[in-house]
């Protein structure tokens, strides 16, 4: 289904941030905005990682990686207890 | 834990432990199922005011409010847009969306690193003793991860995320994925930003034993924890109508079985299934099984789980029998009816009986809780074990700890088997698995966290490994449970931590940042990968030799090309001291001849603190051995007082 949306970290380089964003977050909320409409950014991170995870189709999520500034858009994984 | 403290010593050495004040300052952050604040595990008596450094909240969510935290449980949140995201709205009638543990299992593991001492505690009346945390003043913040869906990666970046921001001191996580590369693997990439900040990130190895190659979260700045047993036993044992006794464990509490014996049927024999052996749901055939104790054997459902179905057809009891996957490991199930898990030799002796009888019959004696079981520790049958399939040259787990029934706080929405049908509550439960070993390692973390503020996660681990043993006191090898035999360092690490001789141990392999980066430059790391992991522009340089044997790892994995190649290879070390002035002289064993080991050079003099010498190992294939081959060895440096020792694995592949 090429409309289903599955969620995916994207890992982006921060030095490569353009001026014109104050802040990350921004930035973020800009590159997922140009592949996207409609999805929402779960999380912005500050600290773990340099970006964000948001819901996408597998096209979008190709059409991501292909961003300037974006090093990795990878498939949420599901980790279990011990 | 109520016997933990005794086994590791703790108690009798309590003095050479921080004070309260001191491990107060310590924060350890847990991600898990959240946490039962009501648990008197979390009680803040005697604690002082909440470090200042501390920027962490009390979250409201569903059935819990900002104001349950208190001086010990400092910090609980929760994430749940991840998992929202992938499996739809949570059923607020099924879980909470808050901090609220409705599982146990954060519970229990918050409270084994650090909860405050409650005496008089048990499951049942088993294990009865005074339960305590490893770090018992250290404060605890919870962050809930975990849902009945599972633990989705996007949160527990998230939970990472906040703990760091927090100021979180140790990171404890007792959950892990598949085998990933580093750049793939969130809690790797986590972890790693925790550890740049000078947080100690212990993990769970996993449980997934004895299968070699078996482990998860095996990046280096990890501490990876392996699961032994104490030295306590639930014994239950199981008389035959033929006179014959057979030793097991259970953690029944309940309405006795009648003292005759009992008509005893094999599960196989009483089901619709091809499988019936292993009691799965609405397999058993409730008129060959009414009134009569049934055996199960042990896999693929969970314990408890056969017991419920056993009982649900009208057995009366169940005799649980391991099998190959599980070996002689014992572990005690607190069961919605009579039953007695026994290791696999007395499961076929059993067996043998119940076929050859036509009319067996059994019945189960417990026991209570017996203390001074020997030899112990022993590996767990189900602690994940090397090599390390992700990067062959890091020895991995990097140690074990106690993981075999062990009691610690639990959940009050949930019975001590987790069954949905289990009402029962309990202030205390008795489970295990490597996430039970984990959090003891980041509680004794702590402890060295709080007498040695300025050492890094990398000194703090490699005081746990370097003083970790190996062998009993009569110099025999740390026993297997899935085998009966010697274990090796690829079950067990460093072997299992020793906490009082931790907190002196005299020399450290310490670690930075920078060295991280030499290693996934030596891993052929792309600068964006190495971007990914590390969260900076990075260009390993072309004109430097980069190697995993050169990253200071308090452990040496070494391995052979089988079919060719150097038979030389050389590893680097430096050893920091962080005791008194003093010379170090190196000795050496290995289990075979086929590997030489040289140290250059052999003595190292340390004339002052934080003093650095670096050391060569070399290590030299005398002969070409098949693919698969190990050979396993020690290299210790010791000045007559300290003894820092290191596990040697070599490999053929």
């Amino acid at each position: 289904d090429e409309t289903k949306k599955t969620t995916y970290i994207v890992h982006m380089a921060k030095s490569e941030m353009p001026e014109e964003f104050e802040h990350p977050s921004h930035w973020y909320d800009s590159s997922l905005k140009s592949v996207s409409d409609s999805s929402e950014m779960l999380y912005a991170y500050n600290n773990a990682i340099h970006g964000f995870s948001a819901q996408l189709t597998a096209d979008e999520a190709k059409s991501l990686k292909n961003q300037p500034g974006i090093l990795a858009v990878l498939p949420e994984l599901k980790y279990e207890l011990h | 834990t109520t016997r933990t403290p005794e086994f590791l010593r703790l108690d009798k050495n309590a003095a050479l432990f921080p004070a309260s004040s001191a491990a107060g300052a310590v924060v350890i952050g847990v991600l898990d199922t959240g946490v039962w604040p009501e648990s008197k595990s979390f009680a803040d008596t005697g604690l002082g005011p909440v470090p200042s450094t501390w920027k962490g909240e009390c979250e409201s969510g569903t059935n819990f409010s900002s104001k349950l935290c208190n001086g010990k449980l400092i910090g609980a949140r929760y994430f749940a847009n991840g998992y929202e995201a992938a499996l739809g709205p949570i059923d607020e009638s099924k879980e909470s969306k808050s901090p609220r543990d409705d599982d146990g299992h954060g519970t229990h593991t918050a409270s084994t690193v650090g909860g405050s001492a409650v005496e008089k505690a048990s499951m049942l009346g088993y294990a009865e003793g005074t339960a305590r945390g490893m770090a018992s003043f250290a404060r605890i913040a919870a962050y809930k991860v975990c849902w009945l869906g599972g633990c989705f990666s996007s949160d527990i970046l998230a939970a990472i995320d906040k703990a760091v921001e927090d100021n979180v001191n140790v990171l404890s996580m007792s959950l892990g994925g598949g085998m990933s590369d580093y750049n793939r693997d969130s809690v790797a990439i986590g972890a790693f930003a925790a550890m740049e900040k000078g947080i100690l990130i212990s993990c769970s190895a996993g449980n997934a034993g004895p299968s070699a190659f078996s482990l998860s979260n095996v990046a280096p700045w990890i501490t990876t924890v392996g699961a032994g047993t104490l030295d306590r036993d639930f014994p239950a044992y199981v008389s035959l109508g033929n006179g014959q006794n057979y030793s097991g464990v259970s953690l029944f509490r309940g309405a006795p079985l009648p003292g005759s014996l009992l008509p005893f049927v094999h599960a196989a024999n009483a089901s619709n299934s091809s499988s019936g052996n292993l009691c799965m749901m609405g397999t058993l055939i409730p008129e060959k099984v009414k009134g009569k104790i049934v055996l199960c054997d042990r896999g693929v459902n969970p314990r408890v789980q056969k017991g419920e179905n056993v009982k649900a057809a009208g057995g009366l009891g169940m005799v649980l029998a391991n099998t190959a996957a599980n070996g002689e490991e014992l572990v005690a199930d607190a069961h919605l009816l009579p039953a007695s898990t026994v290791g696999q030799k007395s499961g076929d002796a059993i067996k043998k009986y119940l076929f050859s009888d036509p009319n067996p019959t059994v019945t189960i004696f417990f026991e209570g809780t017996k203390l001074g079981i020997q030899p112990s520790p022993v590996v767990a049958a189900f602690s994940s074990r090397g090599p390390n399939s992700i990067t062959p040259g890091i020895l991995k787990p990097d140690l074990i700890a106690p993981g075999v029934n062990v009691l610690a706080g639990w959940s009050g929405g949930v019975g001590p088997t987790g069954l949905a049908d289990d009402t029962r509550r309990v202030e205390f439960n008795i489970i295990s698995g490597t996430s039970m070993s984990c959090p003891h390692v980041s509680g004794l973390a702590a402890l060295l966290k709080a007498a040695h503020p300025d050492w890094s996660p990398a000194a703090i681990r490699s005081a746990l490994m370097t003083t970790a043993y190996s062998t009993y006191p009569n110099g025999q090898n740390l026993q297997d449970l899935a085998t009966g035999k010697p274990s090796t360092p690829f079950d067990y690490g460093a072997g299992h931590v020793d906490p009082v001789a931790a907190l002196d141990p005299g020399l450290v392999y310490d670690l930075t940042v920078n060295d991280y980066l030499d290693f996934l430059c030596a891993l052929n790391y792309t600068p964006s990968e190495i971007s990914s992991v590390a969260r900076r522009s990075f260009t390993c340089d072309a004109k430097k030799k980069y190697s995993v044997t050169d990253l200071n790892y308090p452990s040496f994995a070494v391995s052979f090309d089988a079919v060719g190649g150097s038979n030389v290879i050389k590893h680097t070390r430096t050893l920091t001291n962080v005791g008194a002035p003093g010379t170090y002289k190196v000795s050496l064993s290995s289990d075979n001849p086929a590997v030489k080991i040289s140290v250059e050079p052999a003595t190292l003099s340390f004339t002052q603190t934080n003093e650095k010498k670096p050391f060569v190992v070399t290590f030299t294939a005398v002969s070409t051995m098949p693919s698969n081959t190990n050979v396993f060895g020690h290299l210790e440096w010791s000045d007559g007082k300290h003894v820092v020792g290191s596990p040697i694995g070599v490999s053929w592949t």
